[in-house]
């Protein structure tokens, strides 16, 4: 049965679609099946691995919508062994106005993933910078959420904010979720500012906070331009071997092998 | 009459918030009376020029709702001359669901600027990184769009689908809506990939894009953790210079002293 990873975080550009492609290839590489879902209309995630957003095709949102539409015809495989995708498109952004007036309209996805939970080890949810419904869904639907947390002043202002909207979905919607861990991102030693933000970050959040920090790394940010993780870019980064470390601290942390 | 400037664009993290703070900073030190109006419910803009995000004030969408309220009763001073700010704040975050199902939902913002746009030269606009109905209010209130667009492969990817959005937004809601530049944002001239991307953003978008290019610098993310514009808190920093380029390369471009 399948653990259902979140991402998420309403600051911009923290490193959700970063986090979520390289730790599912991390995950597919080490051979737990995985399954990318991307929620985000963006559809960074559905690029980042290699398949070409596609209004034609059929998304998150019209397996919510469609009952008799199987979630066996909307994934896809992805060039990478052991990971598969439920790619997302353009489109997708008209989802939450019409989502708005829907009964349950928080639970929509969580029986939609359900059906697959079986065929995978890991199923990671690509969330989009806002705190709509979709995402709502997305927290809903989760055992657990991964925080990815910038090393910059702004990152750690929202913090506190996310925290709560997590905690009023843990008291109602979804008294199972968990925080896996908050996930410090893009750090540089060099910069005084990224060390202040991690010494704040261990000292509120203790535990809470994943040994592993991932560094700033150009190639992380070039795998994107090349539609593939960092691990088939360039397997001996720092990224990739950061994204590499941060599975297997999650495995062990979930007594995996 | 004031210009009423519009930050906009669905990709997280690309400078929204520090191109808002630091151009509307510039003009009012230019002796500009600048407006600068938070819609993103993170309020970062707010706390970046001094201010407390506070759920008690009343904020834009206050202002949306209650036609009694004076936009002069929410109007705040900052600590920085000829500059003001409507502050955000957390509970901004459930505005859109409400105003689905309001009537003329999309232009429920322009009439409330429309009430000071003779108080100042210029009002400039913070958006969140989406497209719903608070950006869309955003783009249907403003006269331009400036597209802060980072020097990453997902930034560029996501650009088209944002100059399209706004096209739709010329066609219906607002037709004398104008981009007034692509401006390109954390560039670092010994990154391969963000030499790249503005050269990319150069040949497709030509006169579009803003000579001024707005380079990486550790002032402008250290500055917000003082809650300050960074021409108060290190006027002769790269970011400091960039940024009062910008706002002469607007002044000169609209005949402006
Ligand atoms: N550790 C890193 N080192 C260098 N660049 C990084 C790193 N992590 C992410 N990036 C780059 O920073 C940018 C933002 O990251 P990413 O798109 O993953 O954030 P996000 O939170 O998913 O953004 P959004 O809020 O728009 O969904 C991207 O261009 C990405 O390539
Ligand atoms: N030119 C720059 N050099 C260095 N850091 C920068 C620069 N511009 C922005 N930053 C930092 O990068 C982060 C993202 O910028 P900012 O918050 O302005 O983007 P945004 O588009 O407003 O994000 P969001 O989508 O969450 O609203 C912030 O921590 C900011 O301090
Ligand atoms: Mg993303
Ligand atoms: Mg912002």
């Amino acid at each position: 049965m399948a653990k259902i990873i979140c991402l998420a975080n309403q600051k911009g550009g923290v490193g959700k679609t970063t986090t979520a492609i390289n730790l599912a290839a991390s995950f597919a590489a080490l051979e737990y099946k995985t399954l990318l879902v991307d929620t985000d209309p963006q559809a960074n995630s559905t690029s980042g691995v290699g398949l070409e957003p596609d209004e034609e095709k059929a998304n998150i949102y019209d397996l919510i919508l469609d009952d008799e539409l199987s979630v066996h015809e909307v994934i896809e495989h992805t060039p990478f062994p052991n990971l598969d995708i439920i790619p997302s498109a353009r489109d997708l952004a008209g989802a939450e106005i019409e989502m708005v007036g829907m009964e349950n309209r928080e639970r929509l996805m969580r029986p939609v993933l359900e059906q697959v939970r079986d065929d995978y080890d890991f199923i990671i949810l690509d969330c989009s910078p806002s705190l709509g419904l979709l995402t709502v869904n997305s927290l809903v639907a989760a055992d657990v959420v991964i925080i990815p947390v910038q090393c910059e002043y702004y990152a750690l202002e929202g913090l506190g904010n996310l925290i709560n909207t997590i905690s009023i979905v843990q008291r109602g919607l979804n008294p199972k979720l968990q925080i896996e861990g908050i996930l410090l991102t893009m750090y540089d030693k060099r910069l005084r500012l990224a060390n202040l933000v991690v010494e704040d970050v261990r000292k509120h959040f203790k535990q809470l906070a994943f040994g592993t920090v991932i560094h700033r790394n150009i190639k992380l940010s070039e795998a994107p331009s090349f539609r593939m993780p960092v691990l088939a870019f360039d397997a001996t980064c720092k990224g990739a071997i950061n994204y590499m470390n941060l599975a297997r601290e999650i495995l062990d942390k979930n007594h995996l092998p």
